[in-house]
């Protein structure tokens, strides 16, 4: 968060801008429903923050390690729930168990985003040296109020949060009045419900959205892979993750003089130039040999004593390398060079440990001079921070993506926002904290920078509803950088990024500030999407509690009045109607500008929207056919309204499916 | 015997603004199932009551089955397991 507001152009330093006009959100309240909060944390400190809002009907619950003095005027609420995990969990002894049966975070990722969102100003905060600035959260003066749901299995020494506990957490922060609900969590993939309201989550978001809280998540980790975005109902605001302009060069100088600049959080002290190797059979050995990094440990201990070792992975994830550093460390070595493609998980190796992150192009240089040399030798020196250009904006590796697999029409992710090698809060307990802050990576962390500046805009606009909010920020995000560079999204190979990788674009705060026009969602836009989903009406009357009869023949999705256009299986010809509501000027003329996807014609009517102080809300109808003679993939282009002031821009996403139902591998 | 796991039953939008009438019209239901107060007791596992309505209880499979079936519910889905992200 010490490069987060700046770059998104939320700078406290800017003289006029959104957080000033709002008092960085003074009077809003963000619930975080995960592993609770390190309530000493200075992210939590309430120098300068006013009286608790007074619709505040939340509560400071006691517990191991936790008192309700532990709560201030910025934490004001703090409550756990282990029930259901309790009753799924035989094996957990609660004396044992190195969480705290309270809201005290052991692990420490409850207390990262929710400083993330709305963690007050520390100044003069750096992981060992490394993103040195002020970490501080979106709305510095929002208040926070803590659900822990997430609980930590020392026989697993994994987190699980269960289901029946998240909705108990949901229950109640919507009774306690919290106006963002902020769930860096997701469902497990391959994706149990065949509907939204089948997920657990999406079921208590539901209810929290129709009493106008805005419900903001994480859209998951399991990218690049297409078709592996969670928490994809459409009340919710789904978050990708990309990369800052920030990134930690780290210096490896070859014995011939050649320096390469790889990726690492390595603040240990230089490595003097030093053996290099990369273990692979010199032809007449009967031993084993790999440089595959997760197979280093098969090499004999000799290979790999007192040298640094190059390795190549195909895997992205960051276990790869600390198995790797782990494997060499233990054989003797001293560092570890892993060739690989990006990951944006950077983290530091144990022991500061020396483990670089390089490229498969920067590994084959390396190599080649490795056998090019008697003696091949590497220097490593410390990692350094790198701001600004020329750091290009990516979708993160890891970042779940679209399309949506229960409802391929609803866009999914909705938004990107930062959420690599973020510096935040976490608990001292945490065995990569430094001084009670850490660098993670994740949607995790993505999911609260949107939850922060959701509680600012919110703060603006007090009686928006959450679909205004999530319109808002979607119809203004930027398609490029905040420098107007291109966003790759890292995949399989870097692509330019499109809908599915990163929704609306980069979140831009100030234009979202002032959209123009939304396109605002009641009950009645949610009862339409969950009849076109095939919802009986007795469950739809349960669920909205009256009685709902769906029109017949019943509604089309493709009519759910989101901030997209998405059509799946394009054929011959399909007829929209979207409505947009005037939130400018009372008097406003707006004209359309289309960017047809390719081979794809997209027709408005009319051309033209006029708005004054008797008409608010104007529907307007897209006709869209296709020229394609064969079933094709996406193709994408924009349908923007502009006034000369705002562009109110949508994604339109056309897959022409001449042969409908039809899946094939050819 | 049917091992019993955690269930949410699902009911929907509240039926009434009393939290407490709330909680006590998911003991009936869950005791008309089980067959009497006490076992409903020790089954519950929590009353949804202040956002929507429903309760997480442990429940058989069959008396899963069974109470899907009953007037008023929308859903009964295990309960199960989010990850972190």
């Amino acid at each position: 968060t010490t490069r987060t507001w700046d770059y998104l152009g939320l700078s406290a330093s800017n003289p006029k801008n959104l957080l000033d006009d709002v008092n960085m959100g003074d009077q809003v309240i963000i619930g975080f429903i995960d592993t609770g909060v390190w309530p000493e944390s200075e992210s939590f400190n309430d120098n300068g923050v006013g009286p608790i809002p007074s619709q505040w009907r939340g509560g400071c619950e006691s517990g191991e390690n936790f008192i309700s003095t532990n709560c201030n005027r910025k934490l004001i609420g703090a409550k756990y729930f282990m029930n259901g995990f309790l009753a799924e969990s035989q094996g957990f002894n609660s004396t044992d168990s190195r969480d705290y049966i309270s809201a005290r975070d052991y692990l420490g990722h409850g207390t990262h985003v929710a400083s993330i969102a709305g963690g007050s100003f520390v100044p003069n905060i750096s992981y060992k040296g490394l993103a040195g600035g002020t970490v501080r959260g979106g709305a510095p003066r929002a208040r926070i109020a803590i659900y822990k749901a997430c609980w930590y299995m020392d026989q697993l020494q994994d987190i699980t949060c269960s289901s029946s506990d998240i909705l108990k957490a949901m229950d109640e922060a919507i009774h306690d009045g919290v106006h963002v609900l902020s769930l860096s969590l997701g469902a497990q993939v391959p994706l149990y419900p065949e509907t939204d309201l089948r997920d657990r989550i999406s079921i208590g978001a539901f209810h929290a959205v129709a009493k106008g809280i805005v419900v903001v998540c994480a859209g998951g980790n399991a990218g690049p892979a297409a078709q592996t975005v969670v928490n994809t109902a459409p009340w919710i605001l789904t978050v990708a993750a990309t990369t800052l302009d920030r990134s930690f060069p780290t210096p490896v100088t070859l014995g011939n003089n050649k320096t390469i600049l790889g990726q690492a959080l390595y603040t240990g002290p230089e490595l003097g130039f030093t053996s290099l190797v990369y273990p692979e059979d010199p032809g007449n050995s009967i031993e084993t040999f790999s440089g595959v990094c997760e197979r280093l440990n098969l090499n004999p201990n000799r290979t790999m004593a007192g040298k640094v070792v190059l390795c190549f992975t195909t895997e992205t994830l960051h276990a790869a390398v600390s198995r790797a550093a782990s494997s060499v460390k233990a054989a003797g070595g001293l560092g570890v060079i892993i060739a690989r493609n990006p990951g944006y998980n950077l983290t530091p190796c144990r022991d500061d440990f020396p483990c670089v992150a390089i490229d498969y192009e920067l590994g084959t240089d390396i190599l080649l001079y490795i056998r090019s040399t008697r003696s091949p030798v590497v220097k490593i020196q410390p990692s350094r921070t790198l701001l600004g250009q020329p750091i290009g904006t990516k979708v993160a590796t890891f970042s779940s993506r679209g399309p949506n697999s229960i409802a391929p029409a609803i866009l999914k992710p909705d938004i990107g926002a930062p959420g690599v090698s973020i510096l935040a809060a976490t608990s001292p307990d945490s065995n990569q904290s430094s001084g009670g802050f850490d660098i993670l990576a994740g949607t995790s962390m993505a999911a609260p920078v949107i939850s922060g500046v959701v509680a600012l805009l919110k703060a603006l606009h007090p009686t928006w509803s959450p679909a205004a909010f999530r319109s808002a920020i979607v119809t203004t995000a930027w398609r490029t950088d905040p420098f107007g560079e291109q966003i790759f999204a890292e995949g399989s190979s870097r692509k330019v990024a499109d809908p599915f990788d990163y929704g609306g674009g980069l979140v831009n705060p100030e234009k979202a500030a002032e959209p123009g026009l939304v396109y605002d969602m009641g009950p009645q836009d949610y009862i339409l999407y969950l009849c076109s989903a095939g919802y009986n009406d007795s469950s739809i009357s349960q669920l909205v509690g009256n009685v709902t009869v769906c029109s017949n023949p019943k509604p089309s999705i493709l009519d759910v009045n989101l901030p997209s256009i998405t059509i799946p299986n394009l054929k011959d010809e399909v007829n929209l109607t979207r409505t947009v509501s005037n939130v400018g000027p009372v008097d406003s003329v707006y004209k359309v500008m289309v960017e047809p996807p390719l081979g794809v014609q997209v027709v408005v009517t009319p051309e033209s929207l006029v708005f004054n102080s008797t008409t608010k809300r104007v529907s307007y109808m897209v006709r869209v056919t296709t020229t394609h003679k064969i079933n094709t993939g996406f193709y994408f282009g924009s349908l923007i309204w502009t006034d000369s002031v705002h562009n109110v821009t949508i994604a339109v996403s056309v897959r022409t499916q001449i042969l409908q139902n039809y899946y094939d591998e050819n | 015997a049917e091992t019993s796991k955690v269930h949410i039953v699902y009911l929907g939008e509240k039926q009434h603004e009393d939290p407490e009438f709330v909680t006590e019209s998911h003991h009936q239901m869950l005791s008309s199932l089980l067959g009497s107060k006490e076992d409903a007791h020790d089954s519950m596992v929590y009353s949804y009551r202040q956002g929507f309505s429903g309760f997480a209880a442990k429940l058989t499979e069959s008396q899963a089955k069974n109470i899907a079936d009953l007037p008023g519910v929308v859903h009964v889905i295990p309960d199960s397991l989010y990850e972190l992200a």
